[in-house]
């Protein structure tokens, strides 16, 4: 039932052309249209009646391309304290940011300008708050403007993606984040929509930022036009969902508003994917304005799928989700999530149910995991609080540590769901351990909460550490969110169905008849159904004469028929048995050490000869969750634990972080904002940068004068050569002197309060006690001529011949 | 509050009984009560811009006797937080 509208294949806006993650305009070229933007607009929602907001460096609210949906009420400068939300203008550019994300949201469409937003008709404001001192003040302050106004937040800033880096809100923005859910938009629940890191590069992880791992936020990633994890993307348990962005040499980009009026495709990162998100739960909103903050959680996971998006980890939990570290639960689906939200029925009210296992200190050995567990009933006493399906899982951990990037942290559900809380960071070499630090993840949703909980610390030192100093788990708690119904049970009949599933009586009912034919000596019941035509003398599958399938087991230790062979097995078709595989492989299709198909723990498949090793070849390495050998990315030649983590790169590419990117020609640098060569200083030869103080070498004619380039040495400077260096440096004269003209004590001019006395700037005070003794005992040891000792009454000693 | 902190010369209090008695408290100490934190109720912005804009340590002075003051529920000095656009 499509609402009838304008034509929806074609804008004006000029840019319309070149939104490869909206539409297909050209048949020759691939089809990116997945998030199926185009199919909720044409069921007619586009955002109507929906207010946006942006929190970051201001809007340019007269762009043409927004001043149509502006809202100076969903506005405000926190920087400057007015309702003005244009950004600060200036020759860097710097404050382009919200202006680029508020126009994927809702540029308007059908004007003749620059692109169409994903939520064209919807309102859309900007708190500026970026550009001055950032405080839990400000955060505070900026997420609670116009709670009741303000539909969906969209932030795409954090903490420093640096891989060292752990920091969330503070106390005032905590409690803004809970006043927002609990009495924004009336009581509803404001949407908090968050930008994942971008800290791929570093090793980061987005679990070490206290804002896309809130439960209150909506957590974003982003992946390329091809499924690949782009170079910034950071992984971690809270992703929710992900979007298209950029992010790969050679292919397509996102077209967005930028300030100066202008239209930018150079806009990338997990920004891209945050404000997609929050125009797409504006799509939603329009089609259901009372979804609680809970509901539109509960719609992306539903709605979101893995597509294309290439990912390892992908792995489905015990209530059938499929999710991955990478991208959450996957590629967002407007239509799905406009279609899921006409008839959606709000889930039951949110339970939490934390448990604190025994408060004992436990120490964290190097190479080695801490396992700790709990069983836990999911509250199931105490009905406030009873959580039987879960939704948001977190662990709060207090862990003192020498060096917490060697920290990896998992937490495995009863149902047997591995998340992976916190991977190593290379960069973090801090001793400040993780101090009631919360983890979380969307791992387990949907799963049901009761039975053993582990969590599994491993401590793998990158680096030579002191032995003598353990890291220690001093408490932790999880904390369970959730319902105590089946938030989907009164939505279909299906799930009514699965219910009775469930329900154990009839089974009870036949248990007593078995009871029963066991206890008679000749057994005349029926034979199981893995028995074959030849019958059986029990009801078991060890009972059986010949087996259907195969035969697992010997005569000496006894058979049993199966349906399948397990593990260190194979299935034997033409003797119908299970054979053993070779020793190391799991599974196989013969007994030779070169037809393995996967590996036991601790051995890795390499998939060049199909064998089991502990050691992968070069440009491979040994992917943990998959037990296999895995290719590193095209242009590595070593990675460390993922493909694009590279340690050394092919010809023709450098290493940047962890990511080989092209090597450039002499004068330019690797631009990795616009994936391009972009030219450095002209002061420099080859950089790291655009800047005078990202030289790497000088120009011709420059020499090097501590970290930039200049054309003649600084006073107080001579110029050398170094061995191994093309250009000369300024080096730095002795102390004290204002020119020299070379190394050591060849000073021509001394500092105010010095005098030039034998090439050497002496301080100018007189010793007392520096009679002849002393001074004779000053020049036979050479004291004038030690460093330390110049200024030892040398002047005076000197003075006096 | 860590190594590398920046302190400004901003602070978040907590006072009950409305805002007049947040700015008899703050006019008591040379404060300027800003107002209400965004919809934290009870929150109070206070300036005083006799100390220092920006410091690497918690500058001590008269100023600090807010802290002694019962009706001063709580009182944190802002620290300015590193956040990176993505």
């Amino acid at each position: 039932s499509l609402q009838s509208g304008p034509s929806l294949s074609y804008f004006n806006d000029p840019k319309w052309p070149n939104m490869w993650y909206i539409h297909c305009n050209d048949e020759n070229s691939r089809c990116r249209s997945e998030m199926n933007i185009l199919g909720a607009w044409q069921r007619g929602y586009t955002g109507k009646n929906v207010v946006v907001t942006i929190l970051d460096d201001g809007i340019e609210r007269n762009h043409p391309d927004l001043i149509q949906n502006f809202d100076h009420l969903a506005s405000y400068d926190v920087n400057g304290n007015d309702h003005d939300p244009t950004p600060r203008y200036d020759s860097r550019n710097e404050n382009i940011h919200g202006t680029r994300c508020a126009g994927e949201v809702a540029a308007a469409a059908n004007n003749s300008h620059c692109i169409v937003g994903v939520a064209y008709n919807a309102r859309i404001g900007g708190i500026r708050m970026l550009d001055g001192d950032v405080t839990d003040i400000v955060e505070a302050k900026s997420l609670g403007i116009r709670p009741d106004y303000i539909h969906v937040y969209s932030a795409s800033w954090g903490p420093k993606d640096d891989g060292r880096t752990v920091d969330g809100p503070g106390p005032l923005t905590k409690q803004a984040f809970e006043q927002g859910i609990q009495k924004g938009r009336k009581g509803l629940g404001s949407i908090f929509v968050w930008a994942a890191g971008n800290g791929g590069r570093q090793g980061d992880h987005c679990s070490c930022d206290g804002y896309t791992s809130s439960i209150y936020t909506i957590s974003v990633s982003s992946t390329t036009e091809n499924g690949n994890k782009p170079w910034y993307l950071e992984v971690c348990s809270s992703i929710m969902a992900t979007t298209y962005s950029s992010g790969e040499f050679h292919e397509r980009k996102i077209v967005t508003t930028d300030i100066w009026h202008r239209c930018t495709e150079g806009h990338t990162g997990t920004s891209v994917s945050a404000p997609i998100v929050a125009g797409i739960i504006a799509l939603a909103l329009e089609a259901n304005l009372l979804l609680t903050w809970r509901d539109v959680q509960h719609l992306l996971v539903k709605t979101s799928r893995p597509a294309h998006l290439k990912a390892d980890d992908w792995k489905t939990n015990a209530a059938g989700h499929r999710v991955s570290h990478l991208y959450g639960f996957g590629l967002v689906d407007a239509e799905a999530m406009v279609l899921e939200a006409t008839k959606w029925r709000t889930v039951p009210p949110q339970h939490t149910c934390s448990q604190t296992p025994d408060r004992q200190t436990r120490h964290i050995h190097a190479s080695q995991t801490l396992n700790s567990s709990v069983t836990i009933s999911g509250c199931s006493q105490e009905p406030e609080q009873h959580v039987a399906y879960l939704e948001h899982v977190v662990v709060r951990v207090f862990i003192v540590h020498p060096r917490r990037g060697d920290l990896e942290i998992n937490l495995i559900s009863p149902s047997g769901t591995r998340s992976q809380l916190l991977a190593r960071r290379l960069f973090d070499s801090s001793n400040e351990g993780f101090r009631d630090w919360e983890f979380m993840t969307v791992h387990f949703w949907g799963e049901r909460s009761e039975g053993r909980w582990t969590l599994e610390i491993t401590d793998s030192p990158s680096k030579l550490r002191n032995p003598e100093v353990l890291g220690s788990l001093k408490e932790w708690t999880l904390i369970l969110h959730g319902t105590s119904q089946n938030p989907y049970q009164q939505h279909s009949v299906q799930h009514s169905h699965s219910k009775m599933l469930e329900n154990p009586g009839s089974e009870v009912l036949e248990e007593p008849e078995l009871q029963e034919e066991e206890e008679e000596e000749e057994y005349n019941g029926p034979c199981h159904s893995e028995c074959g035509d030849q019958g059986c003398d029990g009801p078991n599958t060890e009972h059986c004469l010949n087996c259907i399938h195969f035969s697992l087991g010997s005569l000496k230790s006894g058979r049993t028929c199966v349906s399948h062979c397990p593990r260190g097995h194979y299935e034997n078709i033409s003797s119908r048995r299970c054979r053993h595989c070779h020793k190391g492989c799991e599974t196989c299709v013969s007994p030779s050490p070169g037809d393995c198909l996967s590996c036991r723990r601790g051995l890795y498949l390499n998939t060049l000869n199909s064998s089991c090793t502990n050691t992968c070849p070069p440009g491979y390495f040994a992917d943990e969750n998959q037990r296999q050998c895995v290719k590193c990315h095209d242009t590595c030649v070593t990675c460390q634990r993922h493909a694009d983590k590279c340690s050394a790169c092919s010809k023709g590419y450098s290493l940047a972080g962890m990511t080989c990117v092209p090597e450039c020609t002499n004068g330019t640098f690797f631009h990795l904002e616009e994936m391009s060569c972009s030219p450095c200083h002209s002061s420099c030869k080859t950089c790291t940068g655009p800047g005078e103080e990202e030289c790497i070498q000088c120009a011709e004619g420059f020499l090097q004068q501590e970290w930039r380039c200049v054309q003649a040495c600084a006073p107080g400077y001579y110029s050398g050569k170094t061995t191994g260096l093309p250009h000369k440096i300024c080096h730095r004269c002795e102390e004290n002197c204002l020119s020299c003209s070379g190394p050591g004590t060849t000073c021509t001019k001394c500092q105010a309060g010095y005098s030039l006395i034998s090439k050497t700037c002496i301080v100018n005070a007189l010793c007392n006690n520096a009679d002849e003794v002393f001074c004779e005992m000053v020049k036979s040891n050479r004291l004038c001529e030690r460093k330390f000792y110049r200024q030892f009454c040398c002047r005076t000693c000197l003075m006096n011949g | 509050p860590g190594r590398g902190d920046v302190y400004t010369n901003h602070w978040a209090v907590r006072i009950s009984g409305g805002p007049e008695r947040a700015d008899g408290i703050a006019e008591r100490y040379g404060y300027r009560n800003l107002g209400q934190i965004g919809s934290l109720e009870d929150h109070y912005h206070f300036h005083h811009s006799r100390v220092v804009r920006r410091a690497a340590y918690s500058v001590k002075g008269p100023h600090s006797f807010i802290h002694m003051d019962p009706k001063v529920h709580w009182i944190q000095q802002q620290v300015v937080k590193s956040r990176v656009k993505r």
